[in-house]
């Protein structure tokens, strides 16, 4: 599966 | 989490305390416009959609809910609190902003990481972060003289994204396939619209005379 790209941004 | 990142978001964290500060100080919000107030809400109600699904941090989550809370708390008082909201410049913030919102979300409709309900609201805030300054920049335009406060308020919103820029290109250089162009293209944008602001800004710290944007 494709990895969500972990938004670890504000 | 690099220093750049960490200088960006304590600055964007400035800006709200600056803001904040203003408001309670003075009790009043001439100069601020609730347009821009109420954009910055959305934008983080709809980027900060993952908040109780995904945890990253403590230090992620206390942020995000500090700029939701701050956020509707100032619209709530230029719009509610009686003493405030008597000095809104009803009559000069008149901005008309939906088109803003409209053309955003439809951008984010078509340009978007994934096409998932959280993926699309979180570029759909991107984009809008990116032009929710305008409805204040007019406003400054419009009301001539800029108090310090709101003068500084603008300038620590629009630096945070500067160093967000940073960020970006510093993660690109560190980790593999780091890839943000969303982010990286509105950031661009979003300090472009203020480069004039920084140049009237920086020529007055200068001259130490007050902020004056060309009408």
């Amino acid at each position: 599966q494709e990895i969500k790209t972990q938004k670890d941004e504000l | 989490m690099n220093i750049f990142r960490l200088a960006g978001d304590m600055t964007h964290l400035i800006s709200v305390l600056v803001l904040l500060l203003k408001i309670y100080a003075t009790k009043s919000c001439s100069g601020i416009s609730l347009k821009t107030q109420e954009l910055y809400a959305m934008v983080f109600l709809a980027r900060y959609l993952d908040l109780f699904s995904d945890f990253i941090s403590l230090y992620n989550t206390v942020m995000k809910l500090v700029f939701i809370g701050s956020s509707l708390a100032i619209v709530w008082c230029m719009r509610y609190h009686r003493v405030v909201r008597r000095s809104y410049d009803r009559e000069l913030d008149t901005f008309r902003y939906w088109i803003l919102v409209g053309a955003c979300f439809t951008l984010a409709l078509v340009l978007h990481e994934k096409f998932s309900f959280q993926e699309v609201f979180w570029a759909f805030s991107i984009y809008l972060e990116a032009v929710a300054i305008l409805p204040q920049l007019v406003l400054l335009q419009r009301s001539g003289n800029v108090d310090n406060l709101t003068g500084q308020y603008v300038f620590f919103l629009g630096a945070y994204r500067a160093f967000y820029i940073l960020n970006w290109i510093y993660r690109y250089l560190t980790e593999p396939r780091f890839t943000r162009w969303i982010s990286c293209v509105s950031g661009l944008v979003q300090t472009a619209l203020y480069a004039d602001f920084f140049y009237y800004y920086f020529i007055s710290w200068k001259n130490n005379a007050k902020l004056q944007l060309p009408a």
